[in-house]
């Protein structure tokens, strides 16, 4: 089961996290008395990739309007700050005593923080990326609540030039996502309703025009026609929900596994 | 550009791997 759940956290992640386990194994196992080396110049590295982290990140903060993301990106590059500061004590201490146990642990306790910091700097604009998206497929929300009330071959004109990009970017969108993520169940869901959506696009604005023809010309059937095309959107509807929900996901349900 | 964020995090993964892989280098000896 993948832990991270798109490939490009995890193609960041997962390395890192496989080295920090064997890191904290070897710290329990050993306590083994090896002097340490210096580490200064790896963990000048690091400090040197965390400032260059922040200031990006801190760009990031300034330049977004998503509320959320202004949130909790501070706190997370915080926590990696904060990480870089105990490998650099950590790298004093050990020049100072190349056996210092807490020089160790602080350096355990850096690299975890870096872990967990990049994961949740990761996570916190992945799920801003995710919500862009999400605010997309609102908008094709709100234009298909407004198909019962188009009752003219000039406003369906005016209905479908509005919908067909904002359709377009979200089919683009979905798509480019299901590609990066790496459960493959959401995936198949997201590709599923995509097809959905698509598919019954044309279905409706054909009905919208059958029942705008029957209307205009008062003939019978106008009802069933008009009830056919709620249909076609409510369907549209709940598939784009459906996307929605799932695009949310970032934890694995066990049930979904078995 | 908020693409640099995932350029810097992926270096920042690679330099903490390399850091442990110094400190374990000395501890598996």
């Amino acid at each position: 089961m993948p832990v991270f759940h798109t490939k490009t956290i995890e193609s960041i992640l997962e390395p890192v996290a496989q080295q920090v386990s064997r890191l904290v194994i070897l710290h329990e196992e050993a306590e083994d008395g090896n002097a340490m080396p210096d580490l200064e110049k790896p963990v000048f590295g690091v400090s040197r990739a965390v400032q260059n982290l922040v200031k990006v990140g801190r760009e990031t903060i300034q330049s977004s309007d998503d509320a959320i993301l202004r949130q909790d990106m501070p706190a997370a590059l915080q926590r990696v700050e904060q990480a870089a500061r105990h490998l650099e004590e950590a790298s004093g201490m050990l020049k100072a005593d190349p056996f210092s146990q807490p020089a160790r642990k602080k350096l355990i306790e850096g690299s975890r923080g870096i872990l967990q910091g990049t994961s949740s700097l990761l996570l916190c604009f992945d799920e801003s990326e995710v919500r862009k998206i999400i605010s997309e497929c609102k908008r094709v929300l709100d234009y298909l609540a407004v198909a019962e009330v188009v009752d003219s071959l000039e406003d369906l004109v005016r209905f479908v030039k509005d919908l067909s990009p904002c359709l377009s970017k979200v089919s683009r969108e979905v798509d480019g996502r299901q590609k990066e993520l790496t459960h493959q169940v959401h995936r198949d869901i997201l590709i599923r309703c995509l097809e959905e959506v698509k598919t019954l696009t044309p279905i409706l604005i054909c009905s919208m025009k059958i029942y705008i023809q029957i209307h205009a010309q008062g003939g019978k059937g106008g009802e069933e026609a008009g009830m056919n095309r709620d249909y076609l959107a409510q369907r549209m509807t709940d598939e784009l929900n459906e996307i929605i929900r799932v695009l949310q996901l970032t934890t694995y349900d066990e049930d979904e596994w078995d | 550009d908020p693409s640099d964020m995932v350029r810097q995090a992926r270096i920042l993964a690679q330099a903490t791997a390399q850091l442990i892989q110094a400190i374990k280098g000395e501890a598996e000896k």
